[in-house]
């Protein structure tokens, strides 16, 4: 599932950073 | 001690939501009730003050990090929704610019456009929030990709419903109002999405709930061990049967005399599932009727085969 929602998973992942969308 | 507990859970969840969420429940209020003094926001209420309405905004240009080749390699397919925007100024709503000489029917495009940017932006606030939660980031990271495609737009709509009014909503982080009537005068489909979430919104802001309320209400949607496809249903059960009893309590000695409230929110969550259906169902026809339209790479991650 994860693969299908690379974005999401990023988000889920990463540091509380902003990142651009 | 386990109230003691629940009651430490509730407090962290207020701060997260706080932390995460830029435009409160009481900013909202203190907005639309007019106590903000001469910082009233601009209305916008026909095509002439939406033109106007340009100089009042001030959109957020986040910088180009982290996601940057993925969004453009994503969005490379998609006439480079993401890239259009990048690397210029927002200009009104999101929107390059508006003026008499373009085709009046991609005006609601474009402002349906400038809508997806700040869903993307609040779906990353959601996120943040969602990991705040104590025990999510536990959970199998492909149970909290589906916790977050299921739960995220139901949120979105629970935190629309302080910005609105019987009349119109806030948008813009409170500094426009839009009436519902200039809304329901684009033409359709466009005008036909806002009006339900303004009949569950005016429903919903009867409860009258406080955002120390809302930052658990959201955390037991998010934890809905319902959603189709998840793995492990079971530690997503626990972490809201806690989150549960943490809201019960809250409501208790929030609202004492405001009978039944806890059962009447958790019968919001049934509306919720059929607006969100619906909504779902009206992007994927505009998506099969308007030539020029495309979803923003993560909004279409979320609604790709969602209902």
């Amino acid at each position: 599932l994860k693969e299908k929602h690379k974005i999401l998973h990023q988000l889920l992942q990463n540091s509380t950073s902003p990142v651009d969308l | 001690p386990e109230a003691a507990d629940l009651r430490a859970l509730a407090r962290h969840l207020y701060e997260a939501y706080l932390k995460y969420f830029p435009l409160t429940k009481a900013k909202a209020r203190a907005i639309l009730s007019g106590k903000t003094g001469d910082n009233m926001p601009f209305v916008i209420h026909d095509m002439k003050s939406l033109m106007e309405g340009e100089q009042f905004i001030n959109c957020k240009q986040v910088p180009i990090q982290e996601l940057q080749h993925q969004t453009s390699t994503l969005t490379a397919g998609l006439g480079g929704f993401a890239g259009a925007h990048s690397g210029s100024e927002y200009g009104f709503l999101g929107m390059s610019s508006i003026s008499g000489e373009e085709p009046p029917d991609t005006l609601e495009l474009r402002f349906f456009h400038s809508c997806q940017s700040r869903s993307a932006e609040a779906v990353r606030e959601v996120t943040e929030f969602a990991k705040s939660i104590p025990g999510f980031s536990d959970l199998d990271l492909n149970d909290q990709v589906t916790l977050l495609k299921y739960g995220v737009i139901e949120v979105l709509i629970i935190m629309m419903s302080p910005l609105m009014n019987k009349d119109g909503t806030l948008i813009s982080y409170g500094q426009i109002f839009m009436t519902r009537e200039f809304l329901k005068s684009l033409r359709k489909p466009f005008s036909q999405m806002m009006e339900p979430k303004f009949e569950f919104s005016v429903k919903f802001n009867t409860l009258e709930l406080d955002d120390s309320d809302m930052a658990l209400f959201l955390a037991v949607i998010i934890l809905s061990g319902d959603r189709p496809g998840l793995l492990n249903v079971k530690p997503i059960e626990q972490l809201q049967e806690t989150v549960l009893h943490s809201l019960e309590l809250q409501l208790k000695l929030n609202h004492p005399v405001s009978l039944q409230l806890f059962a009447k929110l958790l019968q919001k969550m049934t509306d919720l599932r059929q607006i969100v259906t619906d909504h779902v169902h009206l992007i994927q026809l505009l998506k099969k009727t308007e030539v020029d339209m495309c979803l923003h790479p993560l909004l279409q991650e979320i609604m790709k085969d969602l209902y």
